[in-house]
């Protein structure tokens, strides 16, 4: 039980701290264990500094800054156990373009790695654009959903076409 | 092993047969608001064995049945298909004879649900542990559905310890 | 106590009624109170139907769907009484260019009909083709944020710099 | 009764004076992910006569003063002030007898915050009344911070009621 949790902790603390300085381009971050009378009862405190920002808990960053810090996260707990399949649906909404970037060489960089193959539902043109490939979904009839395979123009005015 | 493909008919948004290529790499899925993207990330996690109705966003497990539109008639069944390319053989001993798995899953309205691999009828317990032998399966941590992260940010500690579980 | 409440669920489903119409472009929705033993503890209950789909409760919709319809019980709540002042922080973040669309029109005809200033925080590229004016907040020295005057041009620039 | 401008001063991640201007129709802010786009939201939220900490993503209201950055030292004290047009003469008695007003909120590091309106040190409580009677304030349905929307589609249906008293 308990011993197990420690050695989790520790593998996806370790993957974390690399892939938050990733996706940050600098920075530090670590986890924490909160301290409860039960171990197996522990929660998990996340505490980040970007770059040239002071360390503080996650609730003070702002909100791209707390959704690229649970990204690593994620991508932390993903890689001490990988998986054949990842599926991450609009999680770069709150990203701006640099971020964007960094994220998805982050994700070309893991694909590699472990030969996971991934499928990313997104509506940044950025992301789109470093897709090995594309899938639109339309409605071009009312209540019914069709897949089609398109290129980088035909998924841009797929996003416009709504 | 390897997902290569992914087949629905009936399910949800879905109600003519659609297939989805899984590739290597990265494959990008875009469209408007309301087109079904999403449904297509719960046909995935509906074959690996989600027993949950309310993980698919609905009340009931028959919410996934194509419903009718302002065209079409509802329908009274839903499947999903998923292909794994399994060359490396490393699927447990039960499906391991053959190059080529199909997992399936089908359910009728009011009658539930089951589940075929290779055509043979399975257990739901048996196609869970197919998927959690490769560290996949319907709550794994590489699903990531809409919303997840956001959910993550504003988890208080201890309801974030699943991911390290799941990690173990 | 009771009474208001009821004045005041009818004037916001009112306009939440129009209001939806105009950000999906067509469809229905309507509000209604939960049946409590107090009615001072109602809850609110959404139902909606975009365009050419079934009615339902506002879960069944998708991500940029339930934050259309919530934008649109906003606004609703805000005609029933207009401020001076009205402030969105990254409320277009899930909805695709032609919700975008929608959404900045109904922006302007509010601003116009209430006289109500709107700032407007946003990553979207179309959003910020809509604005009046634009203000960019930029980090050039690590951790001190500085305002900067700009156009669509440098808007764009500086959400690419990060 | 319209709002004209914004000055900060030593608030959050604005150590430098800083003035935003507040024009008729749309003002668009922009800017990468953790910039202070927010905090200039916040800082209205505080002047306008927010109580609560916790709704300025702070531990105790000292987190509102600048707390230094790698190349600048800590602040202890922060400013806001808001400039508001008020030549339709529609604020309350106390206040109208100027064209323009300036309300401003002032804070010490372990001193705790005050008011002032055109100079003259004034309560918290008429200047959370200043703001009801124009139907606006810290609370107001109008101020949409980061993430509220995704609150309001998650809630249960009893806690979107107050919606509807702030409308009533
Ligand atoms: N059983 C069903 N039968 C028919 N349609 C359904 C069924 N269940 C869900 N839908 C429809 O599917 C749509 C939602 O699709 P989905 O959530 O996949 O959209 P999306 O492409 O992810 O959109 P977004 O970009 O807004 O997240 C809803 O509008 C809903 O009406
Ligand atoms: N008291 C303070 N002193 C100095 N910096 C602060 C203070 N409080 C918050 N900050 C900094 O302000 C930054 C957050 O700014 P804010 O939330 O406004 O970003 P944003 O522009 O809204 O970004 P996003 O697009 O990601 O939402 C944080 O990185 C935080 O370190
Ligand atoms: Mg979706
Ligand atoms: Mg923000």
């Amino acid at each position: 039980g308990r011993q197990r949790l420690v050695v989790a902790f520790e593998a996806v603390n370790e993957h974390f701290q690399k892939l938050f300085s990733k996706l940050f381009g600098g920075g530090d971050a670590h986890l924490s264990l909160t301290e409860e009378d039960d171990p197996l009862d522990a929660g998990l405190e996340i505490f980040a500094s970007p770059p040239g920002k002071k360390m503080q808990v996650m609730s003070l960053l702002s909100g791209g800054e707390q959704a690229l810090t649970a990204i690593a996260l994620v991508f932390a707990a993903f890689l001490t156990n990988p998986a054949p399949i990842c599926v991450l649906d609009e999680v770069d909404a709150p990203l701006d373009d640099t971020n964007v970037d960094r994220f998805c060489s982050l994700l070309s960089e893991i694909a590699k790695l472990t030969g996971t193959r991934f499928l990313i539902i997104t509506h940044h043109r950025m992301t789109m654009a470093r897709m090995d490939r594309l899938f639109g979904v339309t409605m071009a009839e009312r209540g019914v959903s069709q897949l089609v395979s398109v290129d980088l123009r035909g998924a841009e005015q797929l996003r416009d076409a709504g | 092993m390897q997902f290569s493909k992914l087949r629905l008919s009936g399910f949800k948004s879905f109600v003519d047969p659609t297939e989805l290529q899984i590739d290597a790499g990265l494959t990008g899925v875009v469209g408007p608001n309301g087109c079904g993207k999403s449904n297509l990330v719960e046909a995935l996690r509906w074959v690996m064995g989600e027993t949950s109705a309310k993980q698919m966003r609905g009340g009931e497990m028959d919410d996934v049945i194509f419903g009718g539109s302002s065209d079409r008639p509802a329908r009274n069944i839903a499947e999903v298909q998923l292909g794994i390319d399994n060359s490396d053989r490393r699927a447990p001993v039960s499906f391991n004879d053959h190059d080529d798995l199909t997992i399936s899953r089908r359910i009728e309205r009011g009658k539930g649900s089951g589940y075929r691999v290779n055509g043979k009828d399975s257990r739901a317990r048996d196609v869970q542990l197919l998927f959690a032998d490769s560290a996949t399966g319907a709550r794994a941590t590489g699903l990531v559905s809409q919303g997840r992260i956001g959910a993550i940010i504003n988890a208080k500690p201890r309801d974030r310890r699943h991911l390290l579980e799941e990690a173990a």
